[in-house]
């Protein structure tokens, strides 16, 4: 999972 | 999600509470800024892109939704009791923001994309969005007490998810470096605001308890 996917906080 | 996260949305959340409520009751614009306040419906806009093609949770996806909702009613509710006579406070050329904030997006991004661009844009802008603000708190003088409470607590939020990354990246070898970066500029532009805050407020309920 690169860093771009890992957006998962507001 | 840890405490501190938990702890930092739900102080974003009361913020804007907070705000929708001293706007609806006094029904007055007065000492809020408007550039900030369409600065944010710009953040949320370009940030929650991903509300399109990435499902992180329903907490996120509500949470998401909230936000931008919530930002460009907040900018309704400014236009319609803003009082065109009334001599306003709210000078800061607001384009520097967008400006600089869009060169730190080319500069720094995980992927030269249009969405990833978009992403790291909404967080700088974010870090230095509430500066209008401030200014106009500095030229008003005094400013209502909700003001001051909403400006905290929304200053709180992004100094909650500071404890949050250190946690994540111990916990689960996670570090997000632009949003990491960008959100201790923004604690930084809001310490001289918590240290007056801390002064004048905390202090004075302090004071006033028998």
């Amino acid at each position: 999972e690169s860093e771009a996917d890992a957006h998962d906080e507001l | 999600m840890n405490i501190f996260r938990i702890l930092g949305d739900i102080s974003h959340l009361i913020s804007i509470l907070i705000l929708i409520h001293a706007v609806s009751t006094t029904k007055s614009a007065q000492g809020i800024s408007l550039k900030t306040q369409a600065a944010y419906v710009v953040v949320f806009v370009s940030r929650y892109l991903d509300l399109f093609f990435r499902y992180v949770s329903l907490y996120n996806t509500l949470m998401k939704l909230f936000f931008i909702v919530s930002s460009i009613y907040v900018v309704f509710l400014l236009n319609r009791y803003k009082k065109n006579s009334e001599k306003t406070n709210d000078i800061f050329p607001v384009w520097y923001l967008f400006g600089g904030a869009f060169v730190f997006a080319l500069i720094f991004n995980y992927e030269f994309s249009i969405v990833e661009i978009l992403w790291s844009f909404s967080l700088w802008l974010e870090s230095v969005a509430i500066i209008p603000q401030l200014v106009v708190l500095q030229r008003t003088g005094e400013a209502q007490l909700l003001t001051t409470h909403y400006i905290f607590a929304l200053g709180l939020y992004r100094a909650l998810y500071i404890p949050n990354w250190i946690y994540r990246y111990y916990t689960e070898g996670r570090m997000d470096k632009i949003a990491v970066i960008s959100g201790i500029l923004q604690t930084i532009v809001y310490s001289d605001f918590f240290y007056i805050y801390y002064k004048k407020v905390v202090k004075n309920l302090k004071f006033k308890l028998p």
